[in-house]
């Protein structure tokens, strides 16, 4: 199974 | 004071128009170099950003940066009514809590409509986005992305994109079945739009969230050519290049753990 990764895995806030 | 003019209402329009499905409220972020937006969706799964530049408009005016934080579903409501060839002008004061939007008819100059939307306060961050060396590119007409991706989300809720040296495969697998585009890469020779351009260093296979893939594709009537930037286990960097701008998702993809 996929699981569905976030953004803020990979961006950070600046 | 802020003031932007564009030749033709539908281009902001169309902007507008390609985030109204993820997006709720936006900061336009206007400064002497033009007008840029970033957003991310209420899920963190897809981040938009725009860039309009200076050239975008016949005329430009911001004394000092400012961000226009503005309801898209508002904005929708007044670009809505105005002709694709409109002009439009849009005006804000440094301190003011208003955008006002002025539209001119250009086949009729008697009639001019203004409309004035509140400005919200929108508590957004902006992320830092690492530059990134993609490993395959495929660049290809945007309506036959939007195609592909409509044809296929009916399939199931997930599409995989795989790109390979000699081409790029769209697959689909669902409770009813499953269904696959392949496009080989291709030049039309003096069809520049309409070639499938592939450059890849290193085949990447990465899996989305076709409704987030729908959203991505609602940019087309922006630009006719549309790049997808892939990389492995990173988001797709999803491109529409505009005459004086850009105007790109980035989609988290889907991992086996």
């Amino acid at each position: 199974t996929k699981k569905q990764k976030s953004m803020m895995d990979f961006f950070k806030p600046k | 004071m802020f003031e932007a003019k564009l030749n033709e209402a539908s281009v902001f329009k169309k902007i507008v128009e390609s985030v109204k499905d993820g997006f709720k409220n936006c900061n336009f972020d206007c400064s002497e170099e033009g007008i840029s937006m970033e957003s991310m969706d209420d899920a963190h799964i897809a981040l938009v950003s725009m860039k309009l530049g200076v050239e975008a408009f016949s005329s430009y005016r911001c004394d000092r940066s400012i961000s226009l934080g503005l309801n898209i579903e508002s904005l929708l409501k007044v670009l809505r009514t105005a002709n694709n060839n409109d002009v439009l002008t849009m005006r804000a004061e440094d301190d003011g809590d208003l955008l006002t939007l002025v539209f001119e008819d250009s086949s009729n100059p008697d009639r001019i409509s203004e409309y004035n939307l509140k400005l919200l306060n929108i508590d957004q961050e902006h992320m830092s986005i690492p530059e990134q060396e993609y490993t395959a590119t495929v660049t290809l007409p945007s309506s036959e992305y939007q195609r592909i991706i409509r044809d296929l989300t009916q399939l199931g809720d997930s599409i995989t994109i795989d790109a390979a040296k000699d081409g790029v495969r769209f697959t689909a697998e669902g409770d009813i079945g499953s269904g696959s585009v392949s496009l080989k890469a291709n030049t039309n020779v003096g069809e520049d739009e309409k070639s499938i351009d592939i450059a890849v260093e290193e085949p990447v296979a990465l899996g989305f969230n076709s409704k987030y893939l729908t959203q991505t594709c609602k940019a087309a009537p922006l630009a006719p050519r549309v790049s997808l930037n892939m990389c492995k286990r990173i988001p797709i960097f999803i491109s529409y290049k505009l005459q004086a701008g850009h105007f790109s998702f980035f989609l988290a993809p889907q991992i086996s753990e």
